[in-house]
Order: C-alpha cells, then sequence, then structure tokens
C-alpha cells in the first residue's frame, strides 16, 4: 500500500545539508499496525508527512496505491490525501477562528460528491473521543488534550483508508490514552491501515509491528512479539 | 511562596457556567517539587495560569511572595513574572518569526537592568538541552521536541525562582525526558520550586509531593512515597 523507496530528505541551511532523513528503504501493507519510534529529531515527523504527501522527498520515491507521489499533480495529491488518509499532526494543527465541531467537519466538506450529513458525522466522532459537550468551543477554549482528540475526531470523520497518526496520545492521560488505543485497534481490525508515531512503549505495545528510527535512517524494523 | 484560597475560574458560554476550577485551596512552599496530576481538561493548566499571574480568578485569590495577583498593577504583575517565574507551556507559545536562540533570550531582553551577556546565557541554555547546534533554527524548523526543549531552555534562562512546567517532557523520548526531570530534580537542589504538570507517573515519580486535580477540585495531596 505505500512504499518508500531511497527515501531522503534534505534541508538546506547555509552551508549545512541536514540529511533528515537518508535513504529509508520502507513498505507497510494494507491492513498493518506499525508503530514508529525514535530519539526527538529523528526524522519520525518528517517520514509522516512524506507517506502522507505532505512533502515531496529530495531524492527517493514515495508510492502510494501504486502512485509516485511526486509524479502526481496538486489537485491529484489533494484527492489522494483527502479519501484515503486521515493525519493527526503532532502539534494538532487546528483551525483556531472554527469551533471543534467545524474544525472535524472540515476534510468532509472537500469530498465530492459532498456527503449529506455532514454535521452528524461529525458530531458522532467528537461523541467518539468523549468531546460532544465540547463541540462549539473554539480550540483556545479547550485543554490541550482535548484539542488533541477534536484532532484525532478530524482524522476519522473521513473513515480514511490510512491513519498516520504522529504522537495521538502525548497530551492525554492514561485512561483517555487507553480509549484512544483501543480505538486504533477496533479500526485496524475494520481494515483500516494505521501508523502511528510515539515515544512511548506503552502506546507502541499495541501496534503489531514496531519500525525505529535514529537520525534519519530506519535501525530496527520487526514484528511485536508482546502483542 | 504560592498560596491559593478557594479559586474558581468560570467560564460562561452563553447560558452555560463551566467551572474549570470549583474552589480550590492550595499551598506550595518555597524549594517544593510538586506534580500535579489529573484527567484530560480537569483543570491543570487552569490552575498553572492562575498560579503563574498569567490569568485572574473569576473568584478566591491567589498569592504569590505574599502579593495579592489581583491587586497587582499589569506592570508589577508582569515585572513579577519576568523576575521571579519560568513558564514551560503545553503547546510551547514559541514565537514563530525569532530563532531558537531569540526565543530563549526573550525573558532577558525585558529584565530591567538588562544581563550584559544575554547571547552566552542564551546559549549555555540551550546547550544544557542537547539543542546548541539547532540555535539558528526557527521554530517551524524544529522537530516536536526540539520545540519543546526550546521552550524549557526559554524557561530556564532567567534564572526563575519557580518553574512552572505544564507537561514538559509529553514530546520527548525516554531518554531525553530522564535527562529534563534530572536537570529539575537539579535545579530543585538549588532550591528552586518546581511545579510539573504531567500525566505520565514515571514523570511524577521525581516529585517530593503529588496533587491530583478531577473536575476542578483537588482531590488528593500526598507525599510522594516512592521518591
Ligand atoms: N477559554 C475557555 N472557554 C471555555 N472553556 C474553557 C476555556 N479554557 C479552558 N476551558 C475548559 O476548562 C477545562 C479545563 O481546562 P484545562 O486546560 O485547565 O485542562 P487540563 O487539565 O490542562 O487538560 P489537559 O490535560 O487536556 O491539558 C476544560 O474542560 C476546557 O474545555
Ligand atoms: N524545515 C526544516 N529546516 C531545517 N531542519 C529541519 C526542518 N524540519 C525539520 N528539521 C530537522 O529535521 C530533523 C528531523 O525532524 P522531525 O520533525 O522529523 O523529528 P522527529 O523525529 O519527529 O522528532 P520529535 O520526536 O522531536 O517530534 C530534526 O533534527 C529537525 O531539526
Ligand atoms: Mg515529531
Ligand atoms: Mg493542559
Amino acid at each position: 500500500l505505500i512504499s518508500c523507496r531511497q527515501l531522503t530528505k534534505i534541508y538546506v541551511m547555509g552551508k549545512t545539508k541536514l540529511y533528515a532523513l537518508n535513504n529509508i528503504d520502507l513498505d507497510i501493507s494494507e491492513g498493518e499496525f506499525v508503530a514508529i519510534m525514535g530519539a526527538s529529531g529523528s526524522g519520525k515527523s518528517t517520514l509522516m508527512n512524506l507517506i502522507g504527501a505532505l512533502d515531496q522527498p529530495s531524492q527517493g520515491h514515495v508510492t502510494i496505491n501504486g502512485n509516485d507521489i511526486s509524479e502526481l499533480k496538486p489537485k491529484a495529491l489533494s484527492k489522494l490525501r483527502n479519501e484515503t488518509i486521515g493525519f493527526i499532526f503532532q502539534q494538532f494543527q487546528l483551525l483556531p477562528k472554527k469551533t471543534a465541531q467545524q474544525n472535524v467537519e472540515l476534510p468532509l466538506m472537500y469530498r465530492t460528491p459532498r456527503p449529506s450529513n455532514i454535521k452528524d458525522m461529525a458530531l458522532a466522532c467528537l461523541e467518539t473521543v468523549g468531546l460532544k459537550d465540547r463541540a462549539k468551543h473554539r480550540p483556545m477554549e479547550l485543554s490541550g488534550g482535548q484539542q488533541q482528540r477534536v484532532a484525532i475526531a478530524r482524522a476519522l470523520a473521513g473513515q480514511p483508508k490510512i491513519i498516520l497518526a504522529d504522537e495521538p496520545t502525548g497530551a492525554l492521560d492514561s485512561k483517555t490514552s487507553i480509549d484512544i488505543m483501543k480505538l486504533l485497534i477496533e479500526l485496524n481490525a475494520q481494515g483500516i491501515t494505521i501508523i502511528v508515531i510515539t515515544h512511548e512503549k506503552d502506546v507502541a505495545a499495541y501496534a503489531k509491528r514496531i519500525v525505529e528510527i535514529s537520525d534519519g535512517k530506519v535501525t530496527s524494523d520487526r514484528l511485536n512479539m508482546e502483542a
């Protein structure tokens, strides 16, 4: 489903070339549940942005569903993302002027054809993450963990085939974290491919496969024996 | 050093009155190391904003160093915060157009008299959190955990008497988290008062006292027996 070949991302700063990702080969099949772990700054979010076609490689290729993302036009790329992938960003990336409900509705507003029951779908997703009574709050009127849960609800609203989650429980207490991970397990059981970036072993424990990244390279890729 | 009495924070939304904090009594003495725990939305960040005089109570009082924050003029409040308190915000609150180094220098720029070696102080703090080679990066050019560490460095730069840390290791891998918690232990040993909001038991384990909050109320306040 997702294939990375010699994937490299270089940031040029003055005279320095910073290799955020350095020659990564990685294949993820449909229905997998993969955890990506690694130190701060090792390249995890960069990898996720490339896998999610939010960014283009400096070298190498990312293929999603047979499409090389560097060969798709912006419109096709946008459509691919909107219909196939649900993102949970490390810093949530909610629209500050919109309510929680409007933020969750957003990906559905761009669908063609537009679903007829967007409001209900959004409220159902907010209820799933325990925030139905916060639907009319704007991000500034929500706690950190509530904002994170709105970001999660937004990722689910479009019923994506692939969920890319960057630290989805980073701001959540243990009980709420467990609820969210169980939700991801349930979605994976329905055939949705899940890729979670996490620092926490407790969170990685829910995945079926664990990939470790260090300084932009894959250093370990194994099945989760404790799953 | 810090005293909360009948501390209440109410948000009015249309016809609803939301009690983010509901009649909190809490005393923290100089030199303490307190962890504040509780579910997402329970009121922890709200409590920290009030303790740090970033916000005013709806009812009740916050006293810092003998000063009731509701009786100080904005200028005096600003000076109190700048000279006494170091903040690490849950969402970092870095200035996007400034470099990491400039962000760390910021609290020092407001000191009167202004220190003569601000650049060196900032670079030293960045080195302490392992980011000396990222000094010229702007927040957008940093990973989530690197941004968090810049926020930590900024809190330390002014050599505050009180550190208020809202999830200071939320975005950090375990090794880096341990480094940061050991740094806080060290600062506490030098007499600095530390208040950490955290969801993680591993992080709370470093504190000498653990206060639990639920629905805006203190539900438990005990010494950490495992410290
Ligand atoms: N400006 C606001 N207007 C309305 N409600 C608010 C506002 N700010 C916060 N709240 C509400 O107050 C409650 C407490 O928020 P707070 O940010 O203190 O929670 P928290 O304990 O820090 O949570 P988390 O662990 O998720 O960060 C939440 O239920 C939130 O929805
Ligand atoms: N726009 C940019 N310009 C320059 N360097 C960048 C840029 N974006 C990221 N980097 C660098 O690339 C490296 C990888 O960043 P990335 O965000 O992928 O790390 P990460 O593994 O997600 O870290 P964390 O766990 O802290 O979130 C970091 O060292 C960062 O400083
Ligand atoms: Mg990251
Ligand atoms: Mg909070």
